[in-house]
């Protein structure tokens, strides 16, 4: 639907304003490495809809908070210029839940989303199994 | 700023870009003038024009709304979540999800907050970052930049940051008739030049 201006949106459309795709990944707040949580393969398949998970498994995602897991977290945080902890803590789920591009952050696993503001070519890691990427 | 991989651009032969509209998509004029107004920020910075096409078979950049699986291997996913996705050049395959509510306002040039809290999303916004994946941009760390790939419900960004400036002038080098640079846009003022 388009709407022209603010005051066409119907007042009922503003207070019931759709929950946001990936607000269910707030309940994995606090997770951390060696977890194991119903919903964390879902935030791994967000991760590798991004690029920042590189295995060229089709969605088969354990519930573990893996070295693979972990990796993305991090290289997450350093592009989106949050703490780098590894961890879901609430500032990084508040990112992660935004609605946004649906291009990917990192692509072919390397990542210049930073390289304007001097950081070092961030290539993926441990655990980030390298195989291939799908070329749009 | 970054770029994709290998940091394709249009070649220097086509530094005049057409633009069509999926037909099925019946789009109003209001609709369009939206993305006109997107393009604009665009050729402000740089040697690129962008002109409107009734045809699809003339056109360098196709833009079309779609539901769900519409046939490129990403597909959309409802309501807010991916907003849009567009290819690297020379390819010109733009996409934004015909699930979202989208606000079509001529909204002013200024960054700012519509609503506190709403599932609206500002076409213009979107659409000034998804021409920047169009022209070869790839995601910025620079929170105040365009090419940052989130962005809240409610909000409108549409003024080219210094960095999506930076970037962009990287790659095609400047207006030649204006006078909009990096230099002179602190962090996205309204730049002037080009038809400004």
């Amino acid at each position: 639907k388009f709407y022209l201006n603010v005051t066409s949106i119907p007042p009922l459309q503003i207070l019931n304003a759709t929950r946001g795709a990936w607000d269910y990944f707030h309940k994995l707040a606090g997770c951390h490495a060696g977890d194991r949580v119903s919903g964390l393969s879902k935030l791994k398949q967000y991760f590798r809809r991004f690029g920042y998970i590189t295995t060229a498994a089709t969605g088969n995602f354990t519930d573990d908070f893996d070295d693979v897991l972990e990796s993305a977290i991090r290289i997450y945080q350093k592009n989106f210029d949050l703490k780098v902890t590894g961890e879901l803590d609430a500032a990084t789920l508040r990112q992660i839940v935004l609605p946004r591009c649906g291009n990917s952050d990192v692509i072919d696993g390397s990542s210049d989303m930073n390289a304007g503001k001097g950081f070092q070519k961030t290539a993926m890691t441990a655990g980030a199994a390298r195989i291939r990427t799908t070329k749009r | 700023y970054s770029f994709f991989p290998g940091k394709p651009r249009w070649p220097a032969r086509k530094r005049d870009l057409i633009y069509a509209f999926v037909p099925q998509n019946n789009l109003t004029e209001d609709v369009k003038r939206v993305f006109s107004r997107a393009f604009d920020r665009w050729a402000n910075v740089t040697p690129l024009r962008f002109t409107r096409s009734g045809s699809l078979l003339r056109a360098d950049i196709v833009i079309g709304f779609f539901s769900g699986d519409h046939g490129d291997g990403e597909p959309f996913d409802g309501a807010m979540g991916t907003l849009a996705h567009a290819s690297s050049p020379p390819t010109g395959m733009f996409h934004l999800d015909g699930d979202e509510d989208w606000l079509i306002s001529d909204g002013g040039g200024e960054n700012r907050r519509i609503l506190s809290v709403t599932s609206l999303v500002d076409l213009e916004s979107v659409a000034v970052h998804e021409i920047g994946h169009l022209l070869g941009l790839g995601h910025s760390s620079v929170k105040d930049a365009i090419m940052y790939p989130t962005i809240a419900g409610g909000d409108r960004k549409v003024e080219l940051a210094k960095d999506d400036i930076e970037g962009i002038q990287h790659l095609y080098g400047g207006n030649p008739d204006g006078t909009a640079s990096s230099e002179n846009s602190s962090r996205g003022r309204e730049t002037s030049g080009g038809a400004e």
